[in-house]
């Protein structure tokens, strides 16, 4: 989706500080 | 409980307990223990998880700064002392459990964003985290377009148009864009014991 029709959470919510799936990648 | 194991955290009594207060059984908080020893020997092998061991797992670079990864290691680190420990880690990690109750990520993700922890998620600290993505991912925006995302979420999410999200307006947004809480759940941590066989080398019990 482009920026003008995301909220700004979704935004947000990819941040790559948030993604504790990483934790679990060998 | 050897004070050996008591030291490393392995004693029956210590895993049992923090079974019972989280998702996990022994044996899966044992598999967690084994992420852990990882995760807190990555720079200091001291049984702890610093700041840039979480960011060096992350986002594969101890240095720099990115928000949000600061404010999910102030979340895990409950006791404030800079450092997370390993009953701290399985406490928050079983918020991130596929089995946990959606208003336990969605508290969760509240605290997240309240930045300066004022009960509200207000309209500056929304911006701030904006900026702070865009900076992160090499995005650029007009001034105008961003104000433009962020009227748009405030009309959505501020019912009562007061600039700022409260919990109870947050709860209703979420249940409107499940998406939101996505990266809540982690379905690694069902099978953790899978994921982390080697715990088995070191187990106290058998589930």
């Amino acid at each position: 989706a482009s920026p003008v029709t995301m909220n700004a959470f979704e935004l947000i919510s990819k941040s790559r500080g948030l993604d504790l799936a990483t934790l679990f990648e060998k | 409980c050897s004070p050996e194991s008591q030291k490393r955290l392995r004693c029956y009594d210590n895993l049992s307990l923090l079974a019972s207060e989280t998702r996990f059984s022994v044996n899966e908080v044992e598999a967690l223990y084994e992420l852990f020893k990882k995760l807190s020997s990555s720079i200091i092998d001291d049984g702890l998880i610093h700041k840039e061991e979480l960011q060096l797992a992350l986002l594969r670079s101890p240095y720099g700064e990115n928000l949000f990864l600061d404010r999910v290691f102030d979340l895990f680190d409950e006791k404030r002392n800079g450092v997370i420990e390993f009953d701290e880690f399985v406490h928050a990690l079983s918020i991130f459990h596929p089995h946990a109750p959606m208003e336990e990520k969605s508290d969760f993700v509240f605290k997240l964003y309240d930045l300066r922890q004022t009960g509200f998620i207000e309209r500056e600290e929304v911006k701030q985290m904006v900026i702070a993505i865009l900076m992160e991912s090499d995005m650029r925006l007009s001034d105008e377009l961003l104000e433009a995302i962020l009227d748009k979420t405030f009309a959505d999410a501020d019912t009562d148009m007061d600039g700022r999200i409260s919990k109870e307006e947050w709860k209703v947004f979420v249940s409107k864009h499940p998406s939101l809480l996505k990266n809540m759940t982690l379905p690694y941590l069902k099978d953790i014991t899978t994921v982390f066989p080697s715990f088995i080398f070191n187990t106290e019990v058998e589930d």
